[in-house]
């Protein structure tokens, strides 16, 4: 089973809306897979809430973390937010044995991934995933406060190898929310694969509205609208963490 | 002295950009302005890095507040972030006395404005910046997560005005990185007028690629590029909140 944290401190940078539509385009692709809301503020959990999401489809009877998962669609599943009412506190204690159990019973169950939606901000919840998980996918905006998280993030993921082994590999960086029609956006694309190399993903997620629009209607841009600009750059990224990139 | 909290949980949504035009537009209508940057992230500390901030221009001899201060232009001055060396943690307490004083010592010293830049996610330094400002401005972009963001925020000010009385009043909320080219925008601020009336402010900031571009240059867009869309959104919002409405 794999399984990514979709983690970046700075906010606004499409943690919540790339790790629905990688979750639910492995799911298309065949896989069984299950979506983790770690934040709090529940963005993933509100932006599939229309997918036909069945609270009594959860197993009955099910015991464990299968009691708190929900079926969205087909093979995508959801552990939902913890919600606004649990609100992270300097108190919270979460339970990394918990963590490592979770992720056990998940195998145990057959899913082939497990895709983390992490808050912004390095808290418990966002150390959480970087526990959870033993690969982090980092969205980056093509933008410059964005560039400056993204050194400071990779320096987060070197601690977090050192402190728990076999967690924190970089999967890549995602370059998200392109505005093709700025110069900017190809200067941070470029000054990026010149540091990064092969772990920045080729697919470039452009800005699209859709996406926008998706969320609020509460279901993926592949239920939404599968052939607009953003259903397209998603599936592309899919494709290249499914196949590997399509070029050397 | 008016003090405000920039502040909303949702990632993103323009509260450095707007702190760091709101700080340096009322120093330019004549204010003594003094910008503290409560983020560790320190973006706003690092958007304006390039104007003429002088480290030999604090103060010398200068106590307390006084010493952290730097004068950036004319009379806006920043307090900078204490950055990701003092990364948040469980454990960071930060005093409240403390807070008190800093803002009795600014007000000592001739500051007629206090703008606090926030971060996501209302943890210690984000409840820190409300308990430091007696009002709140929140942007909102015109989005449906940043919709959802808006309520939990207000909420949130609830909770404040109960905890700590004379805070946590709501300034306003600023619509802000508008994408005049798609209708959701317009529902939105349609929506956010209709619920919350006079208390949204009439300027409606654009999106506007300059404003991260003037960032990446370390400036804010009234030095960057005075007439550009979004410096003529800024103006307008800083002209707001100077001269109140403009129509009833
Ligand atoms: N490619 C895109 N084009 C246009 N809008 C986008 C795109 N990707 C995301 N958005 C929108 O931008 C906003 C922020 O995205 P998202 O919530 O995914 O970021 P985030 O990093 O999870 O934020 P947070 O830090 O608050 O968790 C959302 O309203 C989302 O719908
Ligand atoms: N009106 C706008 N048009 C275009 N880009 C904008 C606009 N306002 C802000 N941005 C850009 O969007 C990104 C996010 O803005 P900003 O950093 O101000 O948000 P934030 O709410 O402070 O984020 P965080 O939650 O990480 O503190 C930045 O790269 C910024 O330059
Ligand atoms: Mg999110
Ligand atoms: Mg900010």
């Amino acid at each position: 089973m794999r399984s990514v944290a979709v983690a970046n401190q700075k906010g606004g940078v499409g943690k919540t809306t790339t790790a629905i539509h990688l979750a639910h385009g492995l799911a298309l692709s065949g896989r069984r897979v299950a979506l983790i809301d770690l934040d709090p503020q529940g963005n993933a959990t509100l932006a599939i809430q229309s997918m036909g999401l069945d609270e009594a489809a959860g197993e009955s009877g099910a015991e464990g973390v299968f009691a708190l998962l929900r079926r969205v669609s087909g093979e995508l599943w959801l552990l939902p937010s913890s919600g606004s009412s649990r609100n992270l506190g300097p108190d919270t204690k979460l339970d990394t044995r918990g963590l490592v159990r979770l992720s056990a019973e998940l195998e145990k169950g057959g899913f082939e991934w497990l895709v983390v939606d992490c808050p912004p901000r390095m808290d418990h919840w966002g150390w959480a995933g970087l526990q959870l998980c033993q690969e982090v996918l980092i969205p980056v905006q093509a933008e410059f406060l964005a560039m400056q998280g993204l050194s400071q993030m990779l320096r987060t993921l070197e601690q977090a190898q050192a402190q728990f082994p076999g967690h924190g590999e970089l999967m890549g960086v995602l370059v998200t929310m392109v505005d093709q029609r700025h110069p900017i956006a190809r200067d941070v694309v470029q000054d990026l694969r010149q540091n990064l190399g092969p772990k920045v993903f080729e697919s470039l997620i452009f800005r699209d509205m859709q996406l926008v629009e998706a969320a609020s209607h509460g279901k993926t841009i592949f239920e939404y609208n599968l052939f607009c600009k953003g259903a397209l750059a998603y599936a592309d990224f899919v494709r290249e963490v499914v196949h590997g990139r399509t070029s050397t």
